[in-house]
């Protein structure tokens, strides 16, 4: 698929 | 297959401090690295999020505590994730979030 992480994670 | 919308009201009392107990990622596009949004990346054992039972890693958050996600950048909705967890969440004691799944066609 033509998706991908921009690499930013937050706990919430 | 398709795509269905949620929406769920999740305590946060006994969670504490703890908030939801759900980290969530930013996804884009591979080619034109447009942002498609905020997504589920695991929920944590015993969090508020996981004892309420009902949010699934992959969901694409919609929104939260009424406020859209959809026409704000990855960075923006972040932050207005951030924001309502922090203040809103806590004074209200629940947090509301509009979430969408894909369901697989049969």
């Amino acid at each position: 698929r033509n998706l991908e992480e921009d690499g930013t994670v937050i706990t919430l | 297959g398709t795509r269905e919308f949620l929406t769920f009201e999740i305590p946060l009392n006994d969670s504490g401090s703890a908030g939801l107990g759900v980290s969530v990622k930013g996804n884009r596009s591979k080619e034109s690295h447009a942002d498609l949004g905020i997504f589920v990346k695991s929920i944590i054992t015993g969090g508020a999020a996981c004892k309420d039972g009902r949010l699934r890693v992959n969901d694409k958050l919609i929104a939260v505590n009424g406020e859209s996600l959809l026409e704000k950048t990855n960075q923006e909705a972040m932050e207005t994730l951030r924001k309502s967890m922090s203040i809103e969440g806590n004074k209200r004691g629940m947090i509301q979030l509009i979430v969408a799944r894909r369901v697989p066609g049969r």
